[in-house]
């Protein structure tokens, strides 16, 4: 179940209709640009502290 | 107002609406180990004279009712008032009595502003219950006592706050990862690991994390038994372990942009169980307060 619905949401949000293919050389060289880290950095450093109320 | 072919208008509002404030301290009231299941406001409606009645029901054979309408008073910052509908009911002038609404949203409100010194403001407002010169006016007819003293103690207004204890009724937190799930367990937080790797086809696409702790509830809830309560609570059903907060997991992924590939950070709402806790079923979820 958690496969299925992190694979929905994952597509949804990047509005893809299906699992790109991509292969081991097309990322093997690819470098993560230091704001793209950043970000990513800053939302994982939230999402550690701020739940979002679901309500009950 | 602005408009090139009708000249403004220029009015006052009026309502000939009744209206009084309610203060209610709730200084202890709400220790953070009880939770609020629900709030009763309850009015000790005055009985109208004879002569009123029968002048209405002359008047109005078949309609004596006025409505009420109770609204939580907001106390903002810069000392303005800000009004939200909490509960509303009809009333009819042949009664008499303590009548009761459901203000379990204000005092979620006043929860939720976290003013925990400041009291509990309600204004209760009696008004028409239909618009129109034919409408009935027994608004005018119906008196509730008051906070005043001089309406005496024994029919003040009353708020009535029905709490659970939470060491009972409530979750415990993370699961202790050195005890095994049993039937006892009591509703908690249990910490899964979601391996991304495992997943074939995130390969080559979801460059980091590598995965995740997901956590879901797990657990059972002390249920209530009707015994246990001494008003009628339409919610005394089923109480279970629900997740109540979440967090979103974001992640760096690899996508094609024409013959380029670039990489990207996406944000994935409610991944992540920040908080289980244990709940009746068909609670009314209360609503959020907007800045």
């Amino acid at each position: 179940q958690m496969e299925e619905k992190f694979q929905e949401s994952l597509l949804r949000q990047l509005q893809l209709n299906e699992i790109p293919v991509l292969e081991k050389a097309d990322v093997e060289h690819l470098v993560i640009p230091d704001h793209v880290r950043t970000k990513y950095v800053s939302l994982m450093k939230r999402s550690a502290e701020e739940p979002s109320p679901r309500g009950k | 107002r602005h408009s090139q072919t009708i000249a403004e208008i220029m009015g006052r509002f009026f309502s000939d609406a009744s209206n009084q404030l309610l203060v209610f301290s709730m200084k202890d009231r709400l220790p953070p180990n009880r939770e609020l299941v629900q709030a009763v406001l309850r009015l000790f409606q005055k009985p109208s004279s004879k002569g009123v009645i029968r002048k209405q029901h002359k008047m109005f054979p078949f309609h004596s009712y006025a409505s009420v309408t109770i609204y939580w008073v907001q106390v903002r910052e810069d000392g303005t008032n800000r009004t939200y509908v909490i509960d509303s009911r009809r009333v009819s002038t042949q009664e008499t009595g303590w009548i009761t609404f459901d203000v379990s949203q204000a005092v979620n409100y006043w929860q939720q502003e976290g003013k925990v010194n400041q009291p509990l403001v309600l204004e209760v407002s009696i008004h028409r219950e239909n618009i129109g010169p034919m409408s009935s006016n027994a608004h005018k007819f119906i008196h509730f006592s008051s906070q005043n003293p001089v309406d005496g103690e024994l029919h003040a207004p009353q708020l009535q706050l029905h709490t659970l204890d939470m060491e009972e009724y409530g979750a415990h937190g993370n699961c202790d990862p050195d005890i095994p799930l049993s039937r006892g367990t009591r509703c908690c937080r249990r910490e899964t690991y979601i391996n991304l790797q495992e997943f074939k086809w995130t390969e080559n696409w979801i460059l980091d994390p590598p995965g995740f702790k997901a956590y879901d509830c797990v657990g059972s809830c002390q249920q209530l038994k009707k015994e246990h309560l001494n008003f009628r609570w339409p919610f005394a059903t089923q109480r279970k372990c629900h997740v109540t907060s979440t967090a979103p997991l974001p992640l760096i992924v690899a996508v094609k942009e024409g013959d380029k590939i670039v990489t990207k950070v996406v944000n994935l709402y409610n991944m992540k169980v920040m908080q289980c806790s244990c709940s009746s079923e068909g609670m009314p979820v209360m609503k959020k307060l907007k800045p």
